[in-house]
């Protein structure tokens, strides 16, 4: 594993952390799209099959289950939680999953390495993360003041996607067999999703304003 | 071995 990789991981890691520190510490999900998480947690399911057959290292299968269990916990406190669950803007959060979901379905029964149960599955994964942001970007645009800790979630997830792409780069060029077309591209379009909150995160940042998205 | 370099990831 290379140090690319490793700190996408680990941003990866840090924006769950922010998210489960922002929701338990100040008891409140405001600005957070349920419909984004919930996309999340069917990428992980439908991705991490492959710990009931493969064994990888260690590493990936504690952040394979990790990962899994925070999206789980995370839903459960904007679903259930008694406090919380008042918090969340469920008026605002409006995207459908069906427009997401059956596209990337459709895409991954096309457009796989491999037509078995698991291989589509795990391809749809791979589609539906790249798009899986979109509640989240779109609520965002509604929210007239978005707090730090949130913002600081999506910048994280993005800094995450953009270190997976120079971790590719750098596979490519260090390990022969190493080519994922497929991957690469629903990668590369999962990072430009980010290229118009990053613009306005770092100006807010540079100017020390909240940030805003103009709707 | 192509399917095991693209799942090696997360």
């Amino acid at each position: 594993m290379n140090l690319f990789r490793l700190a996408g991981d680990m941003s990866h890691l840090l924006s769950v952390c922010v998210l489960l520190l922002k929701i338990r510490a100040t008891k409140s999900c405001r600005g957070i799209s349920l419909k984004t998480q919930e996309l999340y947690a069917l990428v992980f399911v439908t991705r991490y099959l492959d710990l009931f057959y493969s064994y990888i290292s260690l590493y990936n299968s504690i952040m394979k289950v990790t990962f899994i269990a925070t999206a789980v916990s995370i839903i459960r406190y904007m679903r259930f939680d008694k406090v919380v669950k008042q918090t969340y803007d469920k008026e605002q959060d409006t995207f459908r999953y069906a427009f997401l979901v059956a596209p990337c379905l459709v895409l991954a029964l096309v457009l796989n390495h491999r037509f078995t149960f698991t291989e589509v599955l795990w391809t749809f994964s791979i589609y539906l993360e790249a798009v899986a942001i979109l509640p989240q970007l779109v609520l965002m645009q509604r929210t007239q003041n978005i707090d730090n800790l949130t913002a600081n979630y999506v910048a994280l997830l993005g800094a995450y996607r953009g270190l997976y792409i120079v971790n590719w780069i750098y596979r490519y060029f260090t390990e022969p067999h190493y080519r994922q077309w497929l991957v690469w591209i629903s990668g590369v379009v999962q990072t430009a999703l980010y290229a118009d909150f990053f613009y306005f995160y770092t100006k807010a940042w540079k100017h020390n304003t909240r940030l805003q998205l103009p709707a | 071995q192509r399917r095991q370099l693209a799942h090696d990831e997360l």
